[in-house]
């Protein structure tokens, strides 16, 4: 979708 | 040992439905303090938070940390097989936790089902959901809310929630036209679940995927109430309380266009 961002920068630990 | 009897099974049924469609595979990581699930959505759009306290049951027992991969497809179905007022009952073994045993007895416990549910290994991301003090906290009716999302998607796949002091706005734009709907915020004495109510620091707007939002309203059959939580360039955070735990779901902003 247009400018959908995603959620792993807040809350997925690497 | 792992079991966990809940008096008010249809709690159980409606959480599955609540969470079901955005993701298929989870674990349910068991401890003493209760029963908790946090997974994301294949895009990564969306993460679903559900808590179910250990005081929620009787008895709650479980020795040491449980992790139960379930494909909550699977469980949904075998739930469907319990009634609305089923007391359901949750087993797994200490050595073999291969399978999830489930016990539905009905009020006047002279029925009594039992199915098992086989489990699966989940390789789970490791997610971990900061403390945010957010600019904008909404209590609302569930239903209102999921009334305004079912009405906005008439016209767009998206909406841009506006808050300012005393009012939240949905505004969502497309091809056929446009649509708003404002809601002040309100007071009611004698049905505080009725209210709007706003706690604002700062003036907050931000567009979301009303595909995303249609699914977390599937949390309105949890809570008379539903609770926003909003920052600029942050997830939304969107809460159904319950009296034995929580579902919170959250959600990517839209950036740019």
């Amino acid at each position: 979708e247009t400018g959908q961002s995603a959620l792993d920068l807040f809350f997925l630990e690497s | 040992m792992f079991e966990a009897r809940l008096i008010q099974g249809g709690l159980l049924k409606k959480l599955l439905e609540s969470v079901k469609e955005l993701v298929t595979d989870a674990n349910f990581d068991c401890s003493e303090s209760g029963i908790a699930l946090q997974a994301m959505d294949n895009s990564h759009v969306a993460l679903v938070s559900l808590l179910l306290r250990s005081e929620g049951f009787d008895p709650y027992r479980c020795d040491r940390g449980f992790s139960l991969g379930v494909n909550l497809n699977s469980l949904n179905k075998i739930l469907k097989c319990a009634g609305n007022d089923d007391i359901i009952t949750l087993r797994a073994d200490d050595n073999s936790a291969d399978s999830l045993s489930l016990s539905f007895e009905n009020p006047n416990n002279d029925r009594i089902g039992e199915y098992e549910l086989k489990l699966m290994d989940i390789d789970q991301e490791h997610l971990s959901i900061p403390e945010t003090d957010y600019d904008a906290t909404i209590i609302m009716p569930s239903a209102e809310f999921q009334r305004i999302c079912r009405d906005l998607t008439v016209v767009s796949e998206s909406v841009t929630i506006d808050v300012s002091k005393d009012t939240i706005k949905f505004t969502a734009e497309g091809e056929l036209g446009s649509g708003n709907i404002k809601l002040k915020s309100t007071s009611s004495i004698d049905k505080p679940e009725e209210s709007v109510n706003i706690e604002l620091g700062q003036d907050v707007s931000l567009q979301f995927s009303l595909k995303y939002l249609m699914n977390f309203t599937k949390g309105t059959p949890l809570s008379e109430q539903v609770i926003l939580c909003l920052s600029e360039k942050m997830p939304l955070l969107v809460e159904y309380k319950m009296d034995i735990g929580y579902i919170r779901y959250y959600l990517a902003p839209k950036i740019g266009d």
